[in-house]
């Protein structure tokens, strides 16, 4: 072999024309028909299949077990640390990734594992909200923002994806309907007034309750515990079931604080309007826009509401678990559609509003306060891309037919594994 | 992790930041 390689003369000669020609030939063909093959790849809805596509590393990643490792590093960093480490390896994690510990408002050692400190609570008032009518929901990095043209969403430049295959489609026949669910509470639209459980309310006399309480402090909403949601709802055996998450008994203490968002929303609770709103159906002189925010591994990792709005539904998609890094979103197509996310979809004053916390390897676990019956990353057969189970919200406020959050107010987090 | 944000609101809503920004919760997004 060494002298193969060292005493054989190496020969240089041209090619042909023609066969540069043919190459020329050879790769347009293959790009024609790998163009053609995307135009048919659609299931039987007509929506398009989506499938691992980029380079080789890609394709590598795709073959690797990331949901069964993500598992592996929840349990991992839900060990119990001793309290005697605490503070030096949450300083050495902090220094890492560069966490403030000055915002934090409990002592380092009060966290019992490195999932419990990633998770953390910050001290009040170290977020300031501003006014504006949209702002940030989390600390992050801006990937991306602007309009969605033709339904399509940009991932980063010049790579795009379907606004459908992100939120999912409405899909008609649904086992459970809005009206059944609601049939000890009901809104009369044509008329200014709430029945509640037999009781009548004025919307009149509910705003005034507002008025009449603190306007700053946000009451607590009573929460449903898991054991409740579930005997309640139980969730769905299969994929595209319909099942109500919401079972909270309506009081006036809930009233008021649904009160206090239909007002910052400069909607009259009055006004609702049968069915839901859908990124189809946009107001006439309005846009629909995007913006994509990356949390990095030291951030701050709960969610809050970017703006006074109403969760009408939520849609879990069970996908993989790629990491969601600036790296990866410019390798591998339609990362934010592969990826396990909760699209939790509803309204804000200016007609449709959704908000989608997508997973990610290291954090596949997706925490919504007041869906105690969502549960993400489980183990378990995956279902195919664009399969998802569907909670309506329409018994947590019988004002505002869906779960009523006001700017800022946390809505949840993201769990490591 | 990521969060997606997709809205409609008025044709003349401005993004008040850039890509790459670093932003923390309750900071001006749009107007």
């Amino acid at each position: 072999l060494m002298n193969a390689w060292t005493e054989t003369p190496t020969k240089w000669y041209p090619l042909p024309l023609a066969v540069g020609a043919l190459l020329l030939v050879a790769i347009q063909y293959r790009k024609k028909v790998r163009g053609s093959r995307k135009e048919v790849e659609l299931d039987e809805n007509g929506m398009e299949v989506i499938r691992l596509k980029g380079p080789w590393h890609v394709h590598v990643m795709g073959a690797l077990p990331l949901r069964n490792l993500s598992r592996l590093w929840g349990y991992v960093n839900e060990v119990e640390l001793p309290i005697w480490f605490r503070p030096h390896g949450y300083r050495i994690y902090a220094n890492l990734f560069g966490c403030n510990l000055d915002e934090i408002d409990s002592p380092l050692d009060s966290y019992p594992s490195l999932g419990a400190f990633f998770y953390r609570k910050l001290k009040p008032g170290v977020r300031p909200v501003d006014g504006a009518v949209l702002v940030s929901p989390a600390d992050g990095t801006v990937l991306h923002f602007g309009t969605v043209k033709g339904m399509q969403v940009e991932q980063v430049k010049g790579i795009t994806y379907h606004l459908d295959a992100l939120l999912g489609v409405e899909r008609p026949g649904s086992p459970i309907s809005h009206a059944e669910h609601n049939r000890d509470m009901s809104i009369v639209d044509d008329q200014e007034f709430a029945e509640i459980n037999g009781i009548e309310y004025t919307l009149e006399q509910l705003i005034g309750t507002s008025n009449g309480s603190s306007g700053t402090s946000t009451p607590s909403l009573a929460q449903p515990t898991e054991s409740d949601a579930l005997l309640a709802h139980p969730p769905p055996k299969k994929y595209g079931e319909r099942f109500d998450a919401s079972v909270v008994e309506p009081s006036r203490d809930n009233l008021a604080h649904d009160a206090s968002v239909a007002r910052e929303m400069g909607v009259r609770p009055a006004m609702e309007r049968k069915g839901s709103m859908s990124a189809r159906n946009i107001r006439p002189g309005n846009s629909l826009f995007f913006t994509v925010i990356y949390l990095a591994p030291g951030d701050y990792h709960r969610f809050h509401s970017p703006t006074a709005w109403v969760v009408e539904k939520r849609r879990h998609f069970v996908g993989e678990l790629f990491s969601v890094s600036p790296w990866m979103a410019k390798r591998l197509e339609n990362l934010f559609v592969l990826n396990e996310r909760v699209a939790l979809l509803g309204r804000w004053k200016y007609g449709f509003f959704g908000m989608v916390p997508v997973g990610a390897t290291n954090v596949g676990s997706i925490k919504v306060n007041f869906d105690q019956a969502l549960r993400t990353n489980v183990r378990g057969r995956l279902p195919p891309p664009g399969a998802y189970t569907e909670a309506v919200y329409s018994n947590a406020s019988p004002i505002l037919r869906g779960q009523p959050l006001t700017p800022a107010e946390e809505m949840g987090g993201f769990r490591l594994g | 992790s990521t969060v997606v944000l997709v809205f409609e609101a008025p044709a003349d809503f401005e993004f008040s930041v850039h890509a790459g920004q670093k932003v923390k919760v309750g900071h001006r997004l749009g107007d």
